[in-house]
């Protein structure tokens, strides 16, 4: 606004109209230690809306009985300073009541992610028009959901549903055991294997160093969970033995440079396993969360 | 992994088509020199450090 060269243009409100709840939930200790989270579903009670405002919104409205439902994570950071994460967004129509079920494993993700002692999980929903404009329907005025009373009388409060699957049983065993044969029945683990560079024809005369490397392998079966589970989850394929951390491979190699020989070192990505874990097929990689 | 996924991940950190043809008198005095040989020691003892996740 204090230069010279842009013109000064005012912003205004065009809309700002939403119902925001923000729900806490305390989660320390509710995760068990050495598990994994499978999936966070959030339950929300939505309260039928009565026939008669039903009736008055379907005459001003027709057609257009819905609202954004949005959930948001949101963290107050060390300075004070407050961020939100966008975890579900979702249209709900004023004609249905019951439970929600909103899918918040990336907020829950997100809270495991931040230094202890770690602040309860903040959970922001807001319920907001489908659309903006004048005539833009107020179905979002209609839509309620039912939220903590006085203990004890919270029948329909929102709830938090954590699906955890415990690695001692579905996870995988570290180094594999290299006394023991592997078989079908080996539960997964990390088996030594290495790669010999000297005995490759092609790296002959090029690669300079190492000679070779131990690389490892993830070999062996996992658990999968009990079938009510997967029917819950369809998406998700089986539970696989794979490399879940991986390291670099640097090399020396013989470069040509100005039609002499040079040698160079060059890094290689993903070389060497570190660490075998069960995961699903098909899992959405939880997001990292941003500084 | 196997010994063609290293070979296709060099080719393609090198920004090659194919495997240079060198002979065993290209690599007659070609000697390493220190600081290739500390820059390799200080890439293999950071890649023991950091981890990178995967899937």
């Amino acid at each position: 606004r204090f230069s010279q060269n842009f013109r000064e243009v005012a912003g205004r409100f065009l809309v700002s109209e939403a119902s925001t709840h923000l729900l806490v939930f305390a989660m320390e200790q509710r995760l068990p230690p050495n598990s994994e989270l499978v999936q966070a579903v959030l339950r929300l009670f939505q309260e039928p809306v009565p026939k008669a405002a039903l009736r008055r919104h379907e005459r001003l409205f027709p057609g257009s009985d819905r609202a954004r439902v949005t959930v948001q994570w949101l963290h107050v950071r060390d300075d004070g300073s407050n961020r939100t994460s966008l975890i579900d967004s979702r249209l709900v129509s004023i004609h249905e009541s019951g439970w929600k079920a909103l899918d918040v494993t990336e907020a829950v993700n997100f809270w495991q992610q931040l230094h202890r002692p770690r602040q309860p999980l903040l959970l922001q929903v807001s319920v907001q028009r489908e659309h903006l404009g004048p005539l833009a329907s107020s179905a979002h005025r209609l839509i309620r959901f039912t939220s903590q009373g006085p203990s004890g009388a919270g029948q329909g409060e929102p709830q938090l549903e954590l699906h955890t699957l415990d690695f001692r049983d579905y996870g995988a065993q570290g180094n594999c055991d290299p006394k023991a044969p592997i078989t079908e029945g080996t539960r997964c683990c990390r088996q030594e294997m290495y790669i010999d560079l000297q005995g490759l024809k092609w790296a002959e005369n090029w690669v300079l160093e190492p000679p070779g490397f131990l690389a490892y392998e993830c070999v062996g079966t996992c658990q999968q969970p009990p079938e009510s589970l997967t029917f819950k989850w369809p998406f998700l394929g089986p539970r696989q033995c794979i490399a879940s951390e991986t390291t670099s491979l640097p090399m020396i190699v013989s470069m040509e440079e100005g039609g002499k020989r040079r040698p160079q070192v060059v890094s290689l990505p993903n070389m060497r396993v570190q660490k075998c874990s069960c995961a699903w097929d098909g899992a959405p990689v939880p997001r990292k969360l941003a500084p | 992994l196997t010994e063609e996924q290293v070979l296709s991940s060099l080719l393609q950190q090198l920004h090659l088509s194919k495997v240079p043809v060198l002979g065993k008198a290209d690599m007659e005095g070609l000697v390493i020199p220190a600081h290739v040989r500390a820059q390799y020691v200080a890439l293999l003892q950071r890649s023991h450090g950091t981890r990178s996740r995967g899937k």
